[in-house]
């Protein structure tokens, strides 16, 4: 089945690499890196990039939607514009489609995540954030994530998630929260309060192999001063972020887009 | 005697760090850390912090000027022009000044430098830090340096300068580059020229003292990795942004400014 994920962050942040980490191939290659800034997208392009992927076993059709030149502009008012016109467009098939054929044989092309990548200054949640967050958090899943959180030490994040928190209740801003339901494990409540507890993900991404100082091959970055590791726990939140998207709670994801987000698009749009 | 340095770039960059880390002070405390974005200033400020410190032997009335709000909101057009102004105004200044009194007892208020940040994006420079770099290098000596360096791995962090100097090139920007006289010892002469090659710097800055693993007090930050040591040319360019701005070549910035830089502004501004 298809599996929609929309990136959205100004250019540098790694979403690139982390979008071939978390699906463990180059979706996108080194090449963009190159782009001079006055050869740069004045406006906000959507691209669309798919492959088929098996993870834990389910085949998927992975559709990354990526949004080069947001916040990359000196002005960057409205650039948030073609990326809701997108979420909308991918409702509005969807709503064509069933109005014609049985439900079962549509193609899903609507959003069904969209990671926000946030630029690591340890201070909150700028403007542009704040304001862009706001125009999608009715209409897609909403998963923020710290982007190259190798950037800053583990207190530093600790202050950074609480003050980033503080401004998403400030703001009312609806981020994508898997649901507990009353007749789980204690395992499994154990596991999502702790997922929940880690939002905004403190996320790094890398798929080079690097040596550890004690001789392991890892996925990850190595400096001068050591070795971070993209699947360590310790190191950041990056497996939590992947099992967010890709194991545990995709069937969530999905249904959430289907049941309650392009729900409320379609009585809003009904209501016109 | 005087030295007055400009700082630019975005929140979160590490500037007030670095400054604290340059001058072995806390110039500034982490207060503004917690500024919420909806409270930040519209319109880029102007904010002047002096201090008498002494280095090398040296004694400095030393004034940094501050630039909060540049580059962080989410239109930043004309976000140089309160910077460009200020620049001017200490110009004009001076040149009132001088044409009242005898040269030598005049207070020399004109920036001696202007540290531009850069973001480690690990592209390119962005439209912005072109713009304003084209403004302002005609007026101050200009010192880009590579923020919050230690983003980086040494491999990205040559390619990252590669690419900026080939923008710098293409742009026609100027920068600061100490000059190298003909009768400099060899030895004068290779660390000048080793300090050219490094440009821009890239920097890291802390004020915290850090256990290394084998046990060493230095300043610097602590990941779980591992520590990255401010001081150590292994790990940043820091030294090297020490030795430009307060070691050795603090003169020739000071000259440049009255000899050159003030010089073509007084010819223009006479031109109209
Ligand atoms: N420190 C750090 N750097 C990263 C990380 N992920 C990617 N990078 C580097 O950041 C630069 C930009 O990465 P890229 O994926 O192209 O960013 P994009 O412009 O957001 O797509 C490259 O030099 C990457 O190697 C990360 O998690 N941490
Ligand atoms: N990775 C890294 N973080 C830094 C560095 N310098 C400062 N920081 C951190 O970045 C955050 C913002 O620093 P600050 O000096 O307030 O930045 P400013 O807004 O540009 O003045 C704080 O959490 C600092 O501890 C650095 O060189 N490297």
């Amino acid at each position: 089945f298809n599996l929609n994920v929309m990136v959205v962050g100004e250019s540098g942040l790694g979403k690139s690499t982390l979008m071939n980490t978390l699906f463990n191939r180059n979706l996108y290659s080194a090449s963009s890196a190159a782009i001079p800034a006055t050869e740069k997208p004045s406006a906000v392009e959507i691209e669309s990039l798919s492959a088929d992927i098996e993870e834990n076993g389910v085949r998927l059709h992975l559709t990354i939607i990526d949004t080069p030149g947001f916040g990359d502009a000196i002005n960057n008012t409205d650039s948030w514009t073609s990326i809701v016109s997108d979420i909308n467009n991918r409702f509005d098939t969807y709503l064509e489609a069933e109005s014609k054929v049985t439900r079962n044989t549509i193609a899903d092309t609507r959003v069904h995540a969209l990671i926000y990548f946030i630029e690591p200054t340890g201070h909150s949640l700028k403007p542009l954030d704040i304001t862009f967050m706001k125009q999608v958090h009715g209409k897609v899943n909403l998963v923020p994530v710290i982007a190259k959180s190798d950037t800053m030490t583990e207190e530093e994040i600790v202050e950074f998630k609480q003050r980033i928190n503080d401004d998403i209740i400030t703001h009312n801003i609806n981020i994508f929260k898997p649901a507990q339901f009353e007749n789980d494990d204690d395992d499994t409540i154990l596991s999502t309060q702790d997922l929940i507890a880690k939002i905004p993900f403190a996320v790094v991404g890398s798929t080079t192999a690097v040596t550890t100082a004690d001789d392991r091959q890892v996925r990850g970055r190595s400096y001068p001063w050591g070795v971070i590791e993209v699947d360590n726990e310790e190191h950041c939140d990056f497996v939590r972020l992947r099992d967010l998207l890709v194991r545990n709670f995709l069937e969530e994801l999905r249904e959430r887009t289907g049941n309650v987000l392009y729900e409320n698009y379609r009585t809003e749009k009904l209501k016109k």
